[in-house]
């Protein structure tokens, strides 16, 4: 059990550093097991260098770096384990406008694997989407659903 | 394998009889604030056997169904519907589809079906491990959850690393 | 001590309502003390009705509500006792569109009153400033600072 | 009274003797992911006398300090300083203007400033007590802390009550 756990981590690390420096354009990002005494109860750490910065305490990232670490992470195990579908719901919330299209553009790559329905406020999201779902209350208190073309987001779009 | 369709009825916000049908690739949902798009996270989380209620925002089972509006009248049950292709044979069952539903009563009552036969939330948890979209899973994540793979300790990050292995 | 603070308990109460109702365009809201044994250390309880919904449980309140409902709160407090200065950190993250309008427009109202800093993504919160600072990194990890006029805006904001 | 100005240098990603003069009004700050906006708002919490390291997102006092780059190399000291306008006379003092202070080195001692004289930190909390600066105030609200007004319990909320009166 503990010898396959950490042959999984090894592939984990290494698709993490990978999706890691291919969403940030560089950097580096390390996935290792805690120095715990016992082996089999010791937990994962994360660690990642920014592009051009030192390595730092995750608590000193920005809002849209811890954003764009923890999609790297889910992306690197989509990557390794795809899954039936993906739900994601405002995670592009803290993206600013070139880390956003960044990441709409994996998206797209991703989705020749795995299916994804995404929740989002954000214009260059909804243009990523092959087919777009409009959720309104006509009646206040009583959600009602759409299914939009492209063309019609501009006018229904929250 | 993906999600092809939801049905619910008296689910949150979902009063009426609301159908929603997916396509592969990538499917992008919109809206004002508080119009419904976080309750659909919920209904998909709640049909796969979701049983803590503060994962879905409430307090008590019942606070899923529909519980009126100024002009609505609340409802007595709720019920969701989601039906999976599986094509490639990923779930191991014998369909090329997978229905998997649930109903919940006033009383608190939730009942579970697969394929439209009625089943316990053990049979549908057996059907599901492994492929991801278990309790640990990291392909839902709702909104302001995203975070919690950097927030959580050491261990947290493990047991999502173990369901994915 | 404990009479004046049930007095400014009883304006705040006042406030917010005022304040929500003008924000949301209906509804109701209310701070009140808990039903507390011992009446001096009672905490303050909030409950909210969204225009055209029951009063629910906080919990069950959308992203884009719960942050209307608490900037709500902030302005109530802004204006029984405005402060030197406010200063906001994207707290505009979870709004749709029409929300985020409305709260432009609110708070250019009670800038007359109280000095705004203000960091945010969003376009039509840059377009509510009097003046734009743009924080960027020409050199990787060095933060560096211009002050922007609206026009250079579209070609800067990150 | 408002914020007049703000200089900074060495303190986190502002390396260089950086300085930005505000306006009454709407002041909107811009710019890409990791930047430094936040990086602004820990200075000006800082100066005011914040001493919990964690508030400034750092694990050890001296984290406020420049740690260099790939280029540049770690400085040994961090200082912020901001200017208050002061003419209505809302801060007991009797300049139409008031300068706030702050110098720390890698030792990890802290030195403060008054209208450039040398003070305490008790100094500077007997300044601001009251005006809705202080711990509990709700001037400053930092990134993902809005929510904070509705998920604290309800003592919290009577904490905030209390400052603003
Ligand atoms: N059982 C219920 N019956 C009726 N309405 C409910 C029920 N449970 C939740 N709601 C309502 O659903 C609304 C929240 O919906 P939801 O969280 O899906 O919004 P959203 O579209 O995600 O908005 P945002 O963009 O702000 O995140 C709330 O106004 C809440 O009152
Ligand atoms: N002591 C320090 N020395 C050098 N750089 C630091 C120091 N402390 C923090 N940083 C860097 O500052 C950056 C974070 O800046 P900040 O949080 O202000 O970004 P931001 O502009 O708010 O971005 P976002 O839009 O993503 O919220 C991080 O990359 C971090 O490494
Ligand atoms: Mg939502
Ligand atoms: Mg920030």
């Amino acid at each position: 059990m503990h010898r396959e756990f950490i042959s999984f981590l090894d592939q984990a690390n290494k698709s993490f550093k990978k999706t890691f420096t291919e969403i940030f354009g560089g950097g580096d990002a390390v996935l290792r097991l805690e120095n715990a005494e016992d082996k089999l109860s010791a937990g994962v750490e994360i660690e990642v260098k920014m592009p051009g910065k030192k390595t730092q305490a995750l608590s000193l990232l920005s809002g849209g770096e811890r954003a764009l670490t923890c999609i790297a992470f889910i992306f690197a195990l989509l990557r390794l384990k795809p899954v039936p579908f993906c739900l994601l719901d405002e995670i592009d919330a803290a993206l600013d406008e070139t880390n956003l299209t960044r990441f709409a553009r994996f998206i797209r790559k991703m989705a020749e694997e795995v299916q994804f329905i995404i929740i989002s406020h954000r214009q260059a999201m909804m243009e990523a989407g092959e087919i777009v779902y409009g959720i309104t209350m006509p009646e206040k208190g009583v959600s009602s659903v759409l299914t939009l073309s492209m063309n019609d987001i501009e006018s229904r779009a929250g | 394998m993906y999600l092809k369709k939801i049905e619910m009825k008296g689910f949150k916000s979902f009063a009426e009889h609301t159908e929603i049908i997916f396509k592969p690739g990538i499917n992008v949902v919109v809206g004002p604030n508080g119009c419904g798009k976080s309750n659909l996270v919920d209904a998909v989380r709640w049909v796969l056997g979701e049983n803590n209620i503060r994962e879905l925002r409430g307090q008590k089972s019942e606070d899923v169904i529909f519980n009126g509006t100024d002009k609505f009248r609340a409802l007595s049950m709720a019920s969701v519907e989601i039906v999976l292709d599986n094509a490639d044979g990923l779930l191991p069952l014998d369909y090329s589809e997978v229905a998997v539903g649930r109903k919940i009563f006033r009383s608190g009552e939730s009942e579970f079906y697969l394929n439209k036969a009625r089943v316990r939330l053990k049979d549908i948890n057996k059907v599901f491990t492994g492929t991801g979209l278990g309790k640990c899973g990291y392909s839902i994540i709702g909104q302001g959850e995203l975070e919690e793979v950097l927030n959580g300790a050491p261990m947290d990050r493990r047991l999502i690393l173990e369901e994915a292995s």
